[in-house]
């Protein structure tokens, strides 16, 4: 199953 | 205060229709350095990233750095109004909460002011260090687009695949599966024709195509896109904006679990 994953998961907030 | 002039308003106009469908509301940011923008989709998958260079405006004025939240809707109804040979000048003074388009004729002969109210929009801001890629792929925007249209008719998803062999885009559906592969081609007429794959490694993403399909509404805005890949990172697909900048628009890859 292909999952979509997220911005946030890769980026922290500035 | 906050006063720029940007004689090639079309490029406002361009900007703004590729990035209104993905973003509703943002946050514009200026400095004496230039105008951006940061923001993120409703499902924080994609992101988009906008800068235009202070020396790109005839005038540029921003007395401190300010922030304006604007609905992407209503302000894409307003930049309609103008010409696309239009001058646009965007005006704001501190502390207001209203933003004016200005928009004159190129014989100044039609000069037009339209006030938009601005809005308070908590937006998360994301620090998105320089990286290196895996490999790196130009090409012209419109094969880019047209790609991204074919493939969104057969599945969800494009597999973006770089080899030394070329730039693989790969989709599966219910009707059945497409490969496009480009080879690098950098024996063109013209430099904005070419296929450039940089490739340090192998590399292959898995992306969904109604993200990508929204990201190539810059077409207009460029002749080629610059495609950044990374095994560990979100795709990076930039459109330089000629001589002032960038869209660039990020998107988290799908996972196999």
């Amino acid at each position: 199953k292909r999952v979509q994953l997220k911005l946030t998961e890769f980026y922290q907030s500035a | 205060m906050l006063e720029l002039r940007l004689v090639q308003g079309s490029l406002l106009k361009k900007v703004l229709e590729a990035i209104k469908d993905l973003v509703n509301d943002a946050n514009f940011d200026c400095s004496s350095s230039g105008f951006s923008l940061q923001a993120m989709d409703s499902s924080h998958v994609a992101l988009v990233a906008l800068l235009l260079r202070a020396e790109g405006f005839e005038h540029y004025r921003c007395d401190r750095n300010t922030s304006m939240g604007m609905n992407l809707g209503n302000m894409s109804k307003m930049l309609k109004c103008a010409g696309n040979d239009d001058i646009i000048t965007i005006k704001g003074d501190d502390g207001s909460d209203t933003v004016t388009f200005m928009f004159e004729s190129p014989t100044q002969d039609k000069i037009a002011d339209f006030e938009m109210k601005l809005m308070d929009i908590d937006s998360e801001h994301l620090g998105i260090p320089e990286a290196e890629y895996q490999a790196i792929v130009t090409m012209p925007s419109s094969e880019f687009a047209r790609i991204c249209k074919d493939l969104a008719s057969i599945g969800d998803t494009v597999v973006i695949s770089v080899t030394k062999e070329g730039v693989k885009f790969s989709t599966r559906g219910d009707i059945g599966t497409a490969n496009i592969v480009l080879r690098q081609n950098t024996t063109v007429d013209k430099p904005e024709d070419a296929t450039v794959i940089e490739m340090n490694e192998p590399v292959s993403l898995t992306f969904a195509l109604r993200y990508m399909n929204s990201f190539t509404k810059a077409t207009s805005l460029s002749n080629t896109v610059k495609i950044s890949l990374s095994s560990e990172l979100p795709v990076v697909v930039e459109y330089k904006i000629a001589e002032m900048g960038y869209v660039r628009f990020y998107l988290a890859p799908k996972i196999e679990e």
